[in-house]
């Protein structure tokens, strides 16, 4: 048996609205540690990594692991039927083929359930390498959102070059060019509001906009956004989750292979 | 786009 209630559910479905239009179909892997999935979007571009820890659940059970394959567009759809402050408790028995979903709304009498069909699904999962990366930058979420959408204006790719205590973001394209210049800031009065740059090494590599606009659509999850780069491998732009009272619930990651220059 | 690399060229499969 799998049980796992969460009482700001909106994280939930947060989440999902991180993911759903970048991943068609994936597995939540279950286990006594916590939820996962792993998948690659259609292209093989970009993959995202979801991690929600068991004690970051209000009540957390999961008896043996198991692996609940779905379609990501049909959680969300479900979800989106759940008040942004309902508690969300998920259920599915051991051998089952579908997952159950039950809305509690606050102070009032109100129950639904919901039931959403698993799938079988023949996932390839990926072994993520732990490495040091070159360059490590920590900014406001929203402006992460920001640039990301001002600069898909201009062109298809970002250019991100970080040399000393800034980072640039450039676009360019038929109309013309935008450059978008985040020096460290000094004080850390508001913490969400900081940039922060730590750099071994110089770098400049280029990336779809595409993408990086669908992977700001886990802004809500979080204020700050970590953004880490390493000459030749891939970007990874991660969300950590954190509940009301600022606990660790766990992350979104997500990694975007590179442009080679044109 | 034959600029674009694929994200599975960077990670091995499991």
């Amino acid at each position: 048996m799998f049980e796992a209630k969460l009482i700001q559910g909106a994280i939930l479905k947060k989440i999902l609205d991180a993911i759903k239009d970048l991943v068609n179909e994936a597995s939540w892997d279950c286990s006594s540690q916590g939820m996962s999935l792993q998948a690659m979007d259609t292209s093989h571009v970009s993959l995202v990594a979801v991690q929600m820890k068991a004690d970051g659940f209000d009540k957390y059970r999961c008896d043996r692991s198991v692996t609940l394959g779905m379609n990501l567009s049909s959680l969300s759809k479900i979800l989106k039927c759940a008040g942004n402050d309902d508690t969300i408790t998920l259920k599915a028995p051991d051998d089952g083929d579908k997952i159950t979903l039950v809305f509690e709304a606050k102070n009032e009498s109100e129950t639904s359930e919901y039931e959403v069909k698993l799938m079988n699904l023949d996932s390839e999962y990926l072994g993520i390498p732990d490495t040091p990366y070159s360059v490590n930058v920590k900014m406001p979420s929203h402006k992460f959102q920001r640039i990301c959408r001002d600069l898909q204006q201009i062109g298809d790719a970002v250019t991100i070059s970080c040399a000393k205590d800034s980072i640039r973001f450039a676009a360019k394209g038929d109309l013309g060019s935008g450059t978008v210049n985040l020096c460290q800031t000094a004080s850390a009065d508001k913490p969400e509001d900081s940039v922060s740059i730590s750099m071994q090494e110089p770098i400049i590599q280029s990336f779809a906009l595409k993408y990086l606009n669908h992977f700001a659509k886990a802004t809500p999850l979080s204020p700050q956004v970590s953004l880490s780069l390493s000459p030749d491998v891939p970007l990874v732009v991660e969300y950590s989750i954190t509940d009301d009272d600022g606990s660790d619930f766990g992350y979104i990651r997500y990694y975007l292979a590179p442009k080679i220059d044109e | 786009d034959k600029y674009q690399l694929k994200i599975d060229q960077f990670f091995k499969k499991m």
